[in-house]
């Protein structure tokens, strides 16, 4: 408000009696990722290329500009002068952006605008230097650079050199530092990427214990849950107590823990013994009180077909008093209707 | 997809999905140029005017289109001239676009195989789609891990149908994982070790995927129809447009 200090919202706040409000901006958090190493952490928006908001300024012209020029080496200071106009400094006292001094955008403009004009390319516009002040003139703060600011933003990669290149070429087997140093220690670490074991294949760090096998041994999905003892991990990472498993009841979100519950084992006789997963523990079923109606239905559950052929048998004929076993023939899978899909 | 799970968005950047504006997404199909699909015949049964067909490119999600999505309309649809539904041997079709796709990490064609480069039996390959999951019609993109099964093996499983050397079978005895209704058209695809992925197959028919008679997938052998789909594709860039 003109009367006092600025509102949370400027545009709707009806703190401001009416006509009492002002072009009142408010710091806010710098975003901008090619701008996020300055000495400063809040910006005010509208900047002094006349974009609006900080996701304007990302899609701009001079975004895309600046860190190419930037390649050149033609300023040590151009990227933070970029900086200081694309992402102004906000005081957070008075909600004020502060400028780049004069001579600071002198120096880009001496040094750099020639490099633009061999491609062709015209300085930006807006960027009239006389629109910012003197360093230590009228009582006016103005921004000039540390001797130790970081040249190359978060974006990009410090050549050995001092110049700066775009991190997405760093190691991508092609040489874009004069002296090659982009292209040297090309580890997935470097790439900020995680290295599988077995082949040295990288992947992103996102793609670990995420429910997708990525390396070839499947190790970025291992390890990924800390399971009590009495449970069990689903395939998607998550803890199921034991006595869950094939239950009949789904327990993990991705129903892993129902699945092959009912399969038929082969031991070394070639014996096909109906096997029920339960509670996470493989148990022949005893043969008391079997009927037909359950083979047919163990097959059924199994997608073989019948008619099913049951035989008792005890599993181990050297332990008589082993109860007896169900052992099971399922029928061929029924033939299929054809179905256009 | 019967038995698969939903896919990471931008890993089957081929995969298109075949939508008419009245019922939404119909059918899968495949990027291999960037105006050029690949899908099965019998998707046009009904509809074979390029008019009622749109194509989305780039999309997960169906109910939610994303920010990677590219929407094209149909030119051209070109049927295989020996295609009969009755018969089914000969589903495939090619698809030119009114307009090129452009080309990114989530848009991207596949590559075709050689015309006698075969898949053999027991590879493991991956088939996608938005088809049935046996108890619902997904909105996220599928995916399964089948394996190549031979054309003797598979034709045990259909003794009403002869299985013919233009198609390709693919999935498990137990059936476990499997295409379904709404996949057709889509890819069959596998990776070769240096990580490059190759297109011999397009989802086509099998068994009632839903019912609990179940059985591996048939799809269309790409390979066979490489001289086909070059021929079209050159007829109707060169000398027909």
């Amino acid at each position: 408000c003109i009367s006092a200090f600025c509102s949370d919202s400027c545009g709707s706040s009806s703190l401001c009696s009416t006509n009492s409000r002002t072009n009142c901006s408010q710091c806010e958090l710098i975003t901008l990722e090619l701008c996020m190493n300055l000495p400063y952490n809040f910006t005010s928006y509208p900047n002094y290329l006349g974009h609006r908001t900080q996701k304007e300024a990302s899609i701009s012209w001079e975004s895309s500009l600046f860190p190419d020029l930037v390649q050149t080496n033609c300023y040590k200071y151009l990227m933070f002068f970029a900086c200081t106009i694309l992402v102004p400094k906000c005081d957070p006292r008075i909600h004020e952006r502060i400028p780049p001094c004069r001579a600071l955008c002198e120096h880009s403009k001496e040094r750099c605008e020639s490099v633009l004009g061999i491609v062709g390319l015209q300085w930006p516009e807006d960027t009239d230097c006389t629109q910012f002040p003197e360093e230590n003139s009228d009582n006016q703060t103005c921004l000039t650079p540390d001797e130790d600011v970081e040249e190359c933003s978060p974006s990009h990669f410090k050549c050995r050199s001092g110049r700066c290149v775009l991190a997405s070429r760093r190691c991508d087997g092609q040489a874009d530092c004069e002296d090659d140093s982009d292209e040297e220690n090309c580890g997935c670490r470097e790439r900020g990427l995680w290295e599988c074991p077995s082949n040295k294949l990288c992947i992103k760090h996102t793609m670990i214990c995420d429910g997708f096998p990525d390396c070839p041994d499947k190790l970025d999905e291992k390890n990924c849950s800390f399971c009590k003892e009495d449970e069990l991990e689903c395939a998607n990472h998550y803890c199921v107590p034991r006595e869950l498993w094939c239950d009949g009841q789904l327990d993990c979100a991705d129903k892993s823990d129902e699945w092959s519950c009912v399969n038929l084992s082969k031991n070394m006789s070639s014996l096909t013994f109906l096997t029920i997963h339960r509670s996470a523990t493989d148990y022949h079923v005893c043969a008391d009180d079997w009927q037909e109606n359950l083979s047919q239905l163990a097959c059924k559950q199994m997608g073989l077909g019948g008619p099913p052929m049951t035989d008792i048998v005890q599993e181990h004929e050297q332990l008589p008093h082993q109860k007896c076993r169900v052992l099971l023939y399922c029928g061929r899978r029924p033939a299929a209707r054809m179905s256009k899909r | 997809i019967l038995g698969g799970r939903t896919s990471r968005p931008g890993r089957w950047p081929w995969q298109c999905s075949l939508q008419s504006d009245q019922s939404g997404h119909i059918c899968g199909c495949v990027l291999i140029a960037k105006k050029w699909l690949l899908t099965v015949a019998h998707c046009f049964e009904g509809r074979e005017s390029p008019a009622v067909w749109k194509v989305v490119f780039g999309i997960n999600n169906l109910d939610h289109p994303s920010v990677f999505m590219q929407t094209r309309l149909v030119k051209t649809i070109i049927l295989h001239p020996r295609y009969n539904r009755a018969v089914v041997d000969y589903d495939i079709s090619i698809v030119e676009l009114n307009e090129a796709v452009n080309e990114t990490s989530y848009v991207r064609p596949i590559c075709l195989p050689s015309g006698g480069q075969l898949v053999e039996p027991d590879t493991y390959c991956y088939i996608t789609g938005w088809g049935h999951m046996g108890n619902k019609m997904p909105f996220k993109l599928q995916e399964g891990e089948v394996r190549i099964i031979s054309l003797e093996q598979c034709q045990s499983y259909f003794d009403m149908k002869t299985i013919t050397t233009r198609m390709l079978c693919a999935g498990y005895e137990s059936g476990s994982v499997d295409s379904c209704m709404g996949d057709s058209g889509g890819p069959l695809v596998c990776e070769h070790p240096a990580g490059r992925w190759t297109l011999f197959g397009l989802t086509s028919w099998g068994s009632v995927c839903f019912s609990k008679v179940l059985g591996p997938g048939v799809y269309r052998n790409v390979s066979h129809f490489i001289d086909w789909i070059e021929r079209q594709i050159y007829i109707h860039t060169f000398l027909l447009n």
